[in-house]
Protein backbone atom coordinates (compact mmCIF):
# COMPACT_ATOMS: atom_id res chain seq x y z
CA UNK A 1 0.00 0.00 0.00
CA UNK A 2 1.06 3.57 -0.69
CA UNK A 3 3.02 5.50 2.63
CA UNK A 4 0.99 8.45 4.28
CA UNK A 5 1.37 11.69 2.50
CA UNK A 6 5.14 12.74 3.07
CA UNK A 7 5.51 14.90 5.97
CA UNK A 8 9.19 16.17 6.69
CA UNK A 9 8.74 15.53 10.43
CA UNK A 10 7.55 11.76 9.93
CA UNK A 11 10.69 11.44 7.71
CA UNK A 12 12.60 12.28 9.87
CA UNK A 13 11.09 10.02 13.27
CA UNK A 14 11.06 7.31 10.46
CA UNK A 15 15.16 7.71 10.01
CA UNK A 16 15.80 8.45 13.79
CA UNK A 17 13.80 5.45 14.54
CA UNK A 18 15.31 3.11 11.66
CA UNK A 19 19.13 4.04 13.07
CA UNK A 20 18.36 3.41 16.72
CA UNK A 21 17.88 7.25 17.83
CA UNK A 22 14.49 6.78 18.60
CA UNK A 23 12.62 4.26 20.24
CA UNK A 24 10.58 2.17 17.50
CA UNK A 25 6.75 3.34 17.20
CA UNK A 26 4.86 0.57 19.51
CA UNK A 27 1.36 -0.18 18.28
CA UNK A 28 0.38 -1.11 21.14
CA UNK A 29 0.43 1.34 23.48
CA UNK A 30 0.43 3.63 20.65
CA UNK A 31 2.84 6.14 22.76
CA UNK A 32 3.78 9.68 20.61
CA UNK A 33 7.11 10.65 20.72
CA UNK A 34 7.80 14.27 22.42
CA UNK A 35 9.28 17.15 21.19
CA UNK A 36 12.02 17.16 23.36
CA UNK A 37 12.97 13.18 23.13
CA UNK A 38 12.74 14.32 19.01
CA UNK A 39 15.19 17.49 19.76
CA UNK A 40 17.07 14.73 21.85
CA UNK A 41 17.19 12.08 19.33
CA UNK A 42 18.68 15.03 16.23
CA UNK A 43 20.99 16.06 18.65
CA UNK A 44 22.41 12.65 19.21
CA UNK A 45 22.00 11.77 15.06
CA UNK A 46 24.62 15.20 14.71
CA UNK A 47 26.57 14.30 17.11
CA UNK A 48 27.19 11.22 15.88
CA UNK A 49 27.49 12.29 12.53
CA UNK A 50 29.94 15.48 13.20
CA UNK A 51 27.42 17.96 12.58
CA UNK A 52 26.66 20.59 14.35
CA UNK A 53 24.24 20.05 17.26
CA UNK A 54 20.74 22.26 16.66
CA UNK A 55 18.71 20.05 17.37
CA UNK A 56 16.56 20.79 14.54
CA UNK A 57 16.19 19.10 10.96
CA UNK A 58 18.03 21.88 9.06
CA UNK A 59 19.63 21.21 5.73
CA UNK A 60 22.59 19.64 6.41
CA UNK A 61 20.70 17.45 9.08
CA UNK A 62 18.22 16.55 6.04
CA UNK A 63 21.30 16.46 3.20
CA UNK A 64 23.40 13.86 6.16
CA UNK A 65 20.08 11.76 6.10
CA UNK A 66 19.63 11.24 2.40
CA UNK A 67 23.81 9.79 2.24
CA UNK A 68 23.67 5.98 1.00
CA UNK A 69 24.61 3.92 4.47
CA UNK A 70 24.60 0.75 6.35
CA UNK A 71 21.55 -0.64 6.89
CA UNK A 72 22.73 -0.93 10.87
CA UNK A 73 21.91 1.38 13.34
CA UNK A 74 24.48 3.47 15.15
CA UNK A 75 22.94 3.44 18.35
CA UNK A 76 21.64 -0.32 19.79
CA UNK A 77 19.30 1.33 22.34
CA UNK A 78 18.45 0.20 25.99
CA UNK A 79 15.05 -0.42 25.51
CA UNK A 80 15.43 -2.55 22.57
CA UNK A 81 17.59 -4.46 24.21
CA UNK A 82 15.20 -4.97 27.19
CA UNK A 83 12.02 -5.60 24.92
CA UNK A 84 14.43 -8.77 23.34
CA UNK A 85 15.80 -9.82 27.12
CA UNK A 86 12.02 -9.52 27.97
CA UNK A 87 10.66 -11.18 25.20
CA UNK A 88 13.12 -14.05 25.67
CA UNK A 89 11.97 -14.96 29.06
CA UNK B 1 35.41 2.46 18.42
CA UNK B 2 32.41 0.51 19.79
CA UNK B 3 31.94 -2.87 19.83
CA UNK B 4 28.93 -4.88 19.09
CA UNK B 5 29.44 -7.22 22.31
CA UNK B 6 30.29 -10.67 20.45
CA UNK B 7 33.30 -11.94 19.01
CA UNK B 8 34.28 -15.06 17.11
CA UNK B 9 35.54 -17.61 19.54
CA UNK B 10 38.36 -19.01 16.86
CA UNK B 11 40.22 -16.68 14.59
CA UNK B 12 40.57 -19.12 11.84
CA UNK B 13 37.43 -18.16 9.94
CA UNK B 14 35.99 -19.67 6.45
CA UNK B 15 34.43 -17.49 4.00
CA UNK B 16 32.47 -17.54 0.82
CA UNK B 17 30.38 -16.05 -1.98
CA UNK B 18 27.40 -17.50 -2.39
CA UNK B 19 25.95 -15.06 -4.77
CA UNK B 20 27.28 -12.19 -7.27
CA UNK B 21 26.10 -8.78 -8.75
CA UNK B 22 23.60 -9.93 -11.11
CA UNK B 23 21.82 -6.02 -12.16
CA UNK B 24 23.85 -3.19 -12.71
CA UNK B 25 27.52 -4.05 -11.73
CA UNK B 26 30.04 -4.64 -14.56
CA UNK B 27 32.40 -6.18 -12.41
CA UNK B 28 33.32 -10.45 -13.00
CA UNK B 29 33.11 -12.82 -10.38
CA UNK B 30 36.64 -13.04 -10.19
CA UNK B 31 36.90 -9.78 -9.98
CA UNK B 32 34.64 -9.53 -7.01
CA UNK B 33 36.00 -12.30 -4.55
CA UNK B 34 39.49 -11.03 -5.40
CA UNK B 35 38.31 -7.34 -3.92
CA UNK B 36 36.88 -9.49 -1.24
CA UNK B 37 39.56 -10.82 -0.31
CA UNK B 38 41.67 -7.70 0.26
CA UNK B 39 38.40 -6.45 2.49
CA UNK B 40 39.67 -8.87 4.63
CA UNK B 41 42.71 -8.99 4.55
CA UNK B 42 43.01 -5.40 6.01
CA UNK B 43 41.15 -7.30 9.40
CA UNK B 44 43.76 -9.70 9.71
CA UNK B 45 46.70 -8.07 8.69
CA UNK B 46 48.29 -7.17 12.00
CA UNK B 47 45.76 -9.56 14.60
CA UNK B 48 45.47 -13.06 14.87
CA UNK B 49 42.40 -13.31 11.88
CA UNK B 50 43.58 -15.56 9.38
CA UNK B 51 40.20 -15.62 6.37
CA UNK B 52 39.91 -19.01 4.54
CA UNK B 53 38.17 -18.88 1.04
CA UNK B 54 35.91 -22.30 1.99
CA UNK B 55 35.13 -24.76 -0.68
CA UNK B 56 32.03 -24.92 -2.88
CA UNK B 57 31.02 -28.08 -0.92
CA UNK B 58 31.36 -26.29 2.39
CA UNK B 59 30.13 -22.86 1.06
CA UNK B 60 27.07 -23.23 3.20
CA UNK B 61 28.72 -23.50 6.61
CA UNK B 62 31.50 -20.90 6.40
CA UNK B 63 31.14 -18.22 8.92
CA UNK B 64 30.97 -15.21 6.99
CA UNK B 65 28.64 -15.78 3.88
CA UNK B 66 28.55 -13.33 1.39
CA UNK B 67 25.48 -12.85 -0.75
CA UNK B 68 23.99 -9.63 -3.21
CA UNK B 69 20.47 -9.35 -2.52
CA UNK B 70 17.52 -7.29 -3.55
CA UNK B 71 14.48 -5.76 -1.66
CA UNK B 72 12.82 -7.86 0.56
CA UNK B 73 15.33 -11.25 1.11
CA UNK B 74 13.81 -12.70 4.69
CA UNK B 75 16.23 -11.09 7.05
CA UNK B 76 14.18 -8.33 8.85
CA UNK B 77 16.99 -5.42 6.55
CA UNK B 78 14.90 -5.24 3.46
CA UNK B 79 16.88 -3.57 0.68
CA UNK B 80 15.83 0.03 -0.96
CA UNK B 81 16.95 0.27 -4.36
CA UNK B 82 19.66 2.67 -5.70
CA UNK B 83 20.80 4.75 -2.78
CA UNK B 84 19.55 4.42 0.50
CA UNK B 85 20.84 1.65 2.25
CA UNK B 86 23.74 -0.17 0.75
CA UNK B 87 24.50 -3.55 2.84
CA UNK B 88 24.77 -5.03 6.40
CA UNK B 89 26.24 -7.68 8.15
CA UNK B 90 24.97 -9.61 11.11
CA UNK B 91 27.65 -9.96 13.93
CA UNK B 92 29.15 -13.17 15.19
CA UNK B 93 26.85 -15.71 17.10
CA UNK B 94 26.07 -18.94 17.14
CA UNK B 95 22.67 -18.02 14.94
CA UNK B 96 22.71 -19.55 11.61
CA UNK B 97 22.59 -15.77 10.00
CA UNK B 98 25.44 -14.53 12.05
CA UNK B 99 28.47 -13.23 9.65
CA UNK B 100 26.05 -13.00 6.63
CA UNK B 101 26.97 -10.65 4.85
CA UNK B 102 24.50 -8.82 2.30
CA UNK B 103 24.91 -6.29 -0.63
CA UNK B 104 22.15 -4.28 -2.62
CA UNK B 105 22.23 -5.55 -5.84
CA UNK B 106 20.24 -2.76 -6.95
CA UNK B 107 23.57 -0.47 -6.14
CA UNK B 108 26.36 -0.13 -9.35
CA UNK B 109 28.96 -1.69 -7.92
CA UNK B 110 32.46 -0.30 -8.60
CA UNK B 111 35.79 -0.46 -8.15
CA UNK B 112 38.48 1.97 -8.62
CA UNK B 113 35.51 4.49 -10.60
CA UNK B 114 35.73 7.88 -9.68
CA UNK B 115 33.57 8.93 -6.77
CA UNK B 116 30.08 9.47 -7.82
CA UNK B 117 29.96 6.86 -10.57
CA UNK B 118 28.83 3.99 -8.36
CA UNK B 119 29.10 2.43 -5.13
CA UNK B 120 32.70 1.52 -4.10
CA UNK B 121 32.43 -2.25 -3.40
CA UNK B 122 35.77 -2.65 -1.30
CA UNK B 123 34.62 0.42 0.62
CA UNK B 124 31.79 -1.22 1.83
CA UNK B 125 32.73 -4.93 2.34
CA UNK B 126 35.51 -3.19 4.64
CA UNK B 127 33.19 -1.24 7.00
CA UNK B 128 30.56 -4.89 6.52
CA UNK B 129 33.15 -7.15 7.62
CA UNK B 130 33.63 -5.07 10.60
CA UNK B 131 30.28 -5.63 11.72
CA UNK B 132 31.00 -9.40 10.80
CA UNK B 133 33.50 -9.64 12.98
CA UNK B 134 32.14 -7.76 15.99
CA UNK B 135 31.88 -3.89 15.66
CA UNK B 136 29.52 -1.70 15.42
CA UNK B 137 29.26 1.86 14.10
CA UNK B 138 31.66 4.60 15.45
CA UNK B 139 31.36 8.28 15.32
CA UNK B 140 34.88 8.50 15.25
CA UNK B 141 36.75 10.18 12.30
CA UNK B 142 38.21 8.61 10.88
CA UNK B 143 37.19 5.14 11.18
CA UNK B 144 36.14 3.04 8.37
CA UNK B 145 33.03 1.96 11.38
CA UNK B 146 31.64 4.96 10.36
CA UNK B 147 27.73 4.23 9.20
CA UNK B 148 27.88 6.59 5.84
CA UNK B 149 29.66 5.94 2.82
CA UNK B 150 32.40 7.69 2.48
CA UNK B 151 33.66 6.46 -1.16
CA UNK B 152 36.93 4.89 -2.89
CA UNK B 153 39.93 4.66 -0.54
CA UNK B 154 42.27 4.23 -3.01
CA UNK B 155 44.94 1.56 -3.76
CA UNK B 156 42.99 -1.15 -2.09
CA UNK B 157 46.40 -3.22 -1.61
CA UNK B 158 47.70 -0.41 0.02
CA UNK B 159 44.84 -0.27 2.26
CA UNK B 160 45.20 -0.53 6.47
CA UNK B 161 42.65 0.72 8.93
CA UNK B 162 42.57 3.87 10.46
CA UNK B 163 43.65 3.46 14.18
CA UNK B 164 40.02 3.37 15.64
CA UNK B 165 39.47 0.48 13.82
CA UNK B 166 42.66 -1.28 14.15
CA UNK B 167 42.66 -0.91 18.21
CA UNK B 168 38.96 -2.38 18.20
CA UNK B 169 40.09 -5.27 15.92
CA UNK B 170 43.40 -6.04 17.85
CA UNK B 171 41.18 -6.02 20.99
CA UNK B 172 38.68 -8.52 20.48
CA UNK B 173 41.29 -10.75 17.61
CA UNK B 174 44.67 -9.80 19.77
CA UNK B 175 48.06 -8.29 18.49
CA UNK B 176 50.11 -9.78 15.58
CA UNK B 177 51.85 -7.21 14.07
CA UNK B 178 54.47 -9.82 11.91
CA UNK B 179 51.76 -11.11 9.68
CA UNK B 180 50.51 -10.19 6.52
CA UNK B 181 47.99 -12.24 4.25
CA UNK B 182 49.38 -13.23 0.79
CA UNK B 183 47.43 -12.93 -2.00
CA UNK B 184 44.96 -15.75 -3.12
CA UNK B 185 46.84 -18.15 -5.03
CA UNK B 186 47.12 -17.23 -8.81
CA UNK B 187 46.65 -13.54 -8.42
CA UNK B 188 49.68 -11.11 -8.22
CA UNK B 189 49.82 -8.46 -5.54
CA UNK B 190 48.25 -5.93 -8.08
CA UNK B 191 44.51 -6.04 -8.98
CA UNK B 192 43.82 -5.95 -12.58
CA UNK B 193 43.17 -2.24 -13.42
CA UNK B 194 39.98 -0.98 -14.87
CA UNK B 195 39.90 0.20 -18.20
CA UNK B 196 40.90 3.59 -18.73
CA UNK B 197 38.51 5.16 -21.34
CA UNK B 198 35.08 5.13 -20.27
CA UNK B 199 32.50 2.18 -21.57
CA UNK B 200 30.50 2.93 -24.30
CA UNK B 201 27.23 2.75 -22.31
CA UNK B 202 28.48 5.72 -19.76
CA UNK B 203 25.98 7.93 -19.06
CA UNK B 204 25.82 11.52 -18.71
CA UNK B 205 25.85 12.67 -15.23
CA UNK B 206 23.82 16.02 -14.42
CA UNK B 207 25.05 18.39 -12.15
CA UNK B 208 22.12 20.84 -11.59
CA UNK B 209 22.33 23.05 -8.33
CA UNK B 210 20.06 21.75 -5.22
CA UNK B 211 17.91 25.29 -6.13
CA UNK B 212 16.64 23.61 -9.04
CA UNK B 213 15.02 21.33 -7.04
CA UNK B 214 14.22 23.50 -3.83
CA UNK B 215 12.39 26.51 -6.51
CA UNK B 216 9.58 23.84 -7.51
CA UNK B 217 7.86 24.60 -10.59
CA UNK B 218 7.56 20.86 -11.71
CA UNK B 219 6.53 19.94 -15.32
CA UNK B 220 5.20 17.23 -14.10
CA UNK B 221 4.84 14.68 -11.46
CA UNK B 222 3.27 11.28 -11.33
CA UNK B 223 2.78 8.09 -9.16
CA UNK B 224 4.90 5.24 -10.95
CA UNK B 225 4.37 2.22 -8.80
CA UNK B 226 4.02 4.06 -5.39
CA UNK B 227 6.91 5.82 -6.27
CA UNK B 228 6.22 9.81 -7.08
CA UNK B 229 8.53 11.21 -9.68
CA UNK B 230 8.70 15.10 -10.28
CA UNK B 231 10.15 16.20 -13.76
CA UNK B 232 11.67 19.21 -14.60
CA UNK B 233 13.12 20.29 -17.67
CA UNK B 234 15.55 17.25 -18.78
CA UNK B 235 15.70 15.80 -15.11
CA UNK B 236 13.32 13.73 -12.90
CA UNK B 237 13.59 13.15 -8.48
CA UNK B 238 12.39 10.31 -7.17
CA UNK B 239 10.61 9.60 -3.92
CA UNK B 240 10.34 6.11 -2.82
CA UNK B 241 6.83 5.01 -1.03
CA UNK B 242 8.09 5.21 2.35
CA UNK B 243 8.52 8.60 1.59
CA UNK B 244 12.22 9.21 1.13
CA UNK B 245 14.12 10.99 -2.24
CA UNK B 246 16.29 8.26 -3.45
CA UNK B 247 19.14 11.22 -4.13
CA UNK B 248 19.06 14.85 -4.20
CA UNK B 249 20.96 14.83 -7.28
CA UNK B 250 18.52 14.58 -10.17
CA UNK B 251 18.64 11.72 -13.13
CA UNK B 252 18.28 12.43 -16.84
CA UNK B 253 14.96 11.97 -17.86
CA UNK B 254 16.57 10.15 -21.25
CA UNK B 255 19.17 8.10 -18.73
CA UNK B 256 16.31 5.92 -17.35
CA UNK B 257 13.06 6.53 -19.70
CA UNK B 258 14.47 5.05 -22.38
CA UNK B 259 12.82 5.56 -26.23
CA UNK B 260 12.31 9.76 -25.69
CA UNK B 261 13.67 11.54 -28.53
CA UNK B 262 17.01 13.33 -28.44
CA UNK B 263 16.25 17.08 -26.57
CA UNK B 264 13.36 16.25 -24.73
CA UNK B 265 13.60 18.55 -22.05
CA UNK B 266 10.09 19.35 -21.06
CA UNK B 267 7.34 16.71 -19.96
CA UNK B 268 3.96 17.93 -19.71
CA UNK B 269 2.36 15.70 -17.99
CA UNK B 270 2.76 11.66 -17.25
CA UNK B 271 0.83 8.67 -15.29
CA UNK B 272 0.78 4.91 -14.85
CA UNK B 273 -2.76 3.23 -16.41
CA UNK B 274 -4.67 1.65 -14.11
CA UNK B 275 -5.68 -1.55 -16.49
CA UNK B 276 -1.98 -2.54 -17.86
CA UNK B 277 0.42 -0.37 -15.68
CA UNK B 278 1.69 0.91 -18.86
CA UNK B 279 2.81 4.43 -18.25
CA UNK B 280 1.70 7.38 -20.61
CA UNK B 281 3.94 10.52 -21.09
CA UNK B 282 2.52 13.49 -22.88
CA UNK B 283 4.84 15.75 -24.54
CA UNK B 284 3.62 18.51 -26.65
CA UNK B 285 0.84 17.24 -28.89
CA UNK B 286 2.20 13.80 -28.79
CA UNK B 287 1.81 11.17 -26.46
CA UNK B 288 4.45 7.89 -25.69
CA UNK B 289 3.48 4.80 -24.23
CA UNK B 290 5.92 2.81 -21.95
CA UNK B 291 6.19 -0.58 -20.94
CA UNK B 292 7.96 -0.40 -17.74
CA UNK B 293 11.03 1.86 -18.44
CA UNK B 294 10.97 1.49 -22.35
CA UNK B 295 9.03 3.07 -24.81
CA UNK B 296 6.69 0.89 -26.77
CA UNK B 297 7.14 0.09 -30.56
CA UNK B 298 4.59 2.31 -32.58
CA UNK B 299 4.84 5.87 -30.45
CA UNK B 300 5.06 8.71 -30.40
CA UNK B 301 1.40 8.82 -31.48
CA UNK B 302 -0.65 11.98 -31.81
CA UNK B 303 -2.69 13.72 -28.59
CA UNK B 304 -5.97 13.93 -31.43
CA UNK B 305 -6.33 10.12 -31.05
CA UNK B 306 -7.80 11.06 -27.93
CA UNK B 307 -10.77 12.90 -28.98
CA UNK B 308 -10.54 15.46 -26.57
CA UNK B 309 -12.28 18.88 -27.83
CA UNK B 310 -13.25 21.98 -25.75
CA UNK B 311 -15.81 23.37 -25.12
CA UNK B 312 -15.62 25.38 -28.01
CA UNK B 313 -14.77 22.79 -30.45
CA UNK B 314 -10.94 23.27 -30.81
CA UNK B 315 -8.97 20.22 -30.44
CA UNK B 316 -6.84 19.99 -27.50
CA UNK B 317 -2.90 20.38 -28.55
CA UNK B 318 -1.63 20.13 -25.09
CA UNK B 319 -2.12 17.84 -21.76
CA UNK B 320 -1.35 19.85 -18.56
CA UNK B 321 -1.74 17.40 -15.80
CA UNK B 322 -3.41 13.45 -15.74
CA UNK B 323 -3.92 10.92 -13.10
CA UNK B 324 -5.61 8.41 -11.97
CA UNK B 325 -7.87 8.90 -9.13
CA UNK B 326 -7.83 5.98 -6.67
CA UNK B 327 -11.43 6.70 -5.61
CA UNK B 328 -13.23 5.50 -8.53
CA UNK B 329 -10.77 4.50 -10.38
CA UNK B 330 -11.38 6.53 -13.65
CA UNK B 331 -8.45 8.65 -15.79
CA UNK B 332 -8.49 12.63 -15.58
CA UNK B 333 -6.53 14.40 -18.19
CA UNK B 334 -6.47 18.53 -17.92
CA UNK B 335 -6.09 21.08 -20.63
CA UNK B 336 -6.49 24.78 -20.06
CA UNK B 337 -8.89 25.23 -17.35
CA UNK B 338 -10.95 22.09 -18.36
CA UNK B 339 -10.66 18.16 -17.89
CA UNK B 340 -12.01 15.24 -19.20
CA UNK B 341 -12.76 12.25 -17.96
CA UNK B 342 -11.74 8.57 -19.11
CA UNK B 343 -13.23 4.94 -18.24
CA UNK B 344 -10.03 2.82 -19.73
CA UNK B 345 -10.74 -0.96 -20.36
CA UNK B 346 -8.66 -3.57 -21.60
CA UNK B 347 -10.08 -3.60 -24.99
CA UNK B 348 -9.34 -0.03 -26.22
CA UNK B 349 -5.78 1.43 -25.50
CA UNK B 350 -7.46 4.95 -25.99
CA UNK B 351 -11.11 4.92 -25.04
CA UNK B 352 -13.24 8.05 -25.77
CA UNK B 353 -13.63 10.40 -23.18
CA UNK B 354 -16.58 10.30 -20.71
CA UNK B 355 -20.01 11.84 -21.92
CA UNK B 356 -20.33 15.12 -20.32
CA UNK B 357 -16.84 16.44 -20.28
CA UNK B 358 -15.35 18.62 -20.52
CA UNK B 359 -15.91 20.08 -17.38
CA UNK B 360 -14.83 23.27 -15.72
CA UNK B 361 -11.54 22.62 -13.90
CA UNK B 362 -12.97 25.17 -11.36
CA UNK B 363 -15.03 22.32 -9.97
CA UNK B 364 -11.86 21.27 -8.02
CA UNK B 365 -12.85 23.58 -4.74
CA UNK B 366 -9.69 25.54 -3.50
CA UNK B 367 -6.81 24.40 -5.93
CA UNK B 368 -5.47 25.94 -8.79
CA UNK B 369 -7.28 25.65 -12.16
CA UNK B 370 -4.49 25.04 -14.35
CA UNK B 371 -2.15 23.01 -11.51
CA UNK B 372 1.65 21.64 -13.00
CA UNK B 373 0.41 18.10 -12.53
CA UNK B 374 -2.00 16.00 -10.47
CA UNK B 375 -1.28 12.72 -8.61
CA UNK B 376 -3.76 10.62 -6.28
CA UNK B 377 -1.66 9.18 -3.61
CA UNK B 378 -1.59 7.56 0.50
CA UNK B 379 -3.73 4.60 1.67
CA UNK B 380 -6.93 7.13 1.63
CA UNK B 381 -6.23 8.10 -2.47
CA UNK B 382 -5.75 11.70 -1.40
CA UNK B 383 -5.31 14.22 -4.76
CA UNK B 384 -2.32 16.16 -4.63
CA UNK B 385 -2.68 19.36 -6.92
CA UNK B 386 0.75 20.76 -7.36
CA UNK B 387 1.59 24.33 -8.83
CA UNK B 388 5.00 26.51 -8.88
CA UNK B 389 6.43 25.45 -5.26
CA UNK B 390 3.21 24.43 -3.53
CA UNK B 391 0.97 21.56 -3.19
CA UNK B 392 -2.69 20.97 -2.21
CA UNK B 393 -4.79 18.14 -0.93
CA UNK B 394 -7.81 17.05 -1.58
CA UNK B 395 -8.92 14.29 1.09
CA UNK B 396 -10.01 10.63 -0.52
CA UNK B 397 -12.86 11.29 -3.42
CA UNK B 398 -13.65 14.74 -2.49
CA UNK B 399 -13.95 18.18 -4.83
CA UNK B 400 -14.95 21.05 -2.67
CA UNK B 401 -13.38 20.76 0.92
CA UNK B 402 -13.51 23.97 2.74
CA UNK B 403 -10.34 24.76 2.94
CA UNK B 404 -7.41 23.20 1.46
CA UNK B 405 -4.19 25.22 2.69
CA UNK B 406 -1.06 24.73 0.16
CA UNK B 407 2.08 23.55 1.79
CA UNK B 408 5.65 23.78 0.39
CA UNK B 409 6.41 21.07 -1.92
CA UNK B 410 10.17 22.21 -1.27
CA UNK B 411 9.92 20.91 1.81
CA UNK B 412 7.86 18.66 2.78
CA UNK B 413 8.95 16.33 -1.03
CA UNK B 414 12.28 18.09 -1.77
CA UNK B 415 13.96 17.83 1.64
CA UNK B 416 15.14 21.57 1.32
CA UNK B 417 14.85 24.01 4.30
CA UNK B 418 11.63 25.73 5.14
CA UNK B 419 11.88 29.18 3.70
CA UNK B 420 13.50 32.19 6.12
CA UNK B 421 10.49 34.62 6.15
CA UNK B 422 11.03 37.63 4.37
CA UNK B 423 11.72 40.24 6.52
CA UNK B 424 10.12 42.64 4.32
CA UNK B 425 7.08 40.34 4.53
CA UNK B 426 3.85 41.86 6.72
CA UNK B 427 3.40 38.28 8.09
CA UNK B 428 6.98 38.25 9.99
CA UNK B 429 6.27 39.52 13.60
CA UNK B 430 8.35 42.57 14.90
CA UNK B 431 10.87 41.43 17.90
CA UNK B 432 11.46 44.46 19.97
CA UNK B 433 14.18 44.88 22.02
CA UNK B 434 14.19 46.39 25.33
CA UNK B 435 17.37 47.12 27.38
CA UNK B 436 15.85 48.32 30.12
Amino acid sequence: APAPAPDLYSRGMDWLSRYGYLPPPDPRTGRLQTKEGMERAIRQMQRFAGLEETGKLDEDTLRQMSVPRCSLPDIVGTEDMLRKRRKKR
Amino acid sequence: YALAGSSWEKTHLRWSVLSYPRLYSSLSQDHVKLILFYALKVWSDNTNLQFDAASEDVADSAEIRISFEHSLHDDGYPFDGKGGTLAHAFFPGQADISGDTHFDDEETWTYGARDGEGTDLFTVAVHEFGHALGLSHSSTNPSIMRPYYQGPVGDITKYTLPMDDLQAIQTLYGINVNRATPPPSGHSTRLPELPKNPSPTRTTQPNPGHQDRCEGGFDAVANIRGDVFFFKGPYFWRIERSGSLVSLNPALIRNFWIGLPPGTDKIDAVYERKTDSRIIFFIGSKYWVFKDTRVLPGYPRHLSEWGMRTRDGRVVEQVEAAFVWAHNGHTYLFSGEEFWRFTENEAQTVPPPDADYPRSASLWKGVPSVPDDIISWGKAGDTYFFKDNSYWVLKSGGMDQDKVNPKSTARDWMFCPTPTPDIQSPFTPHICKCNC
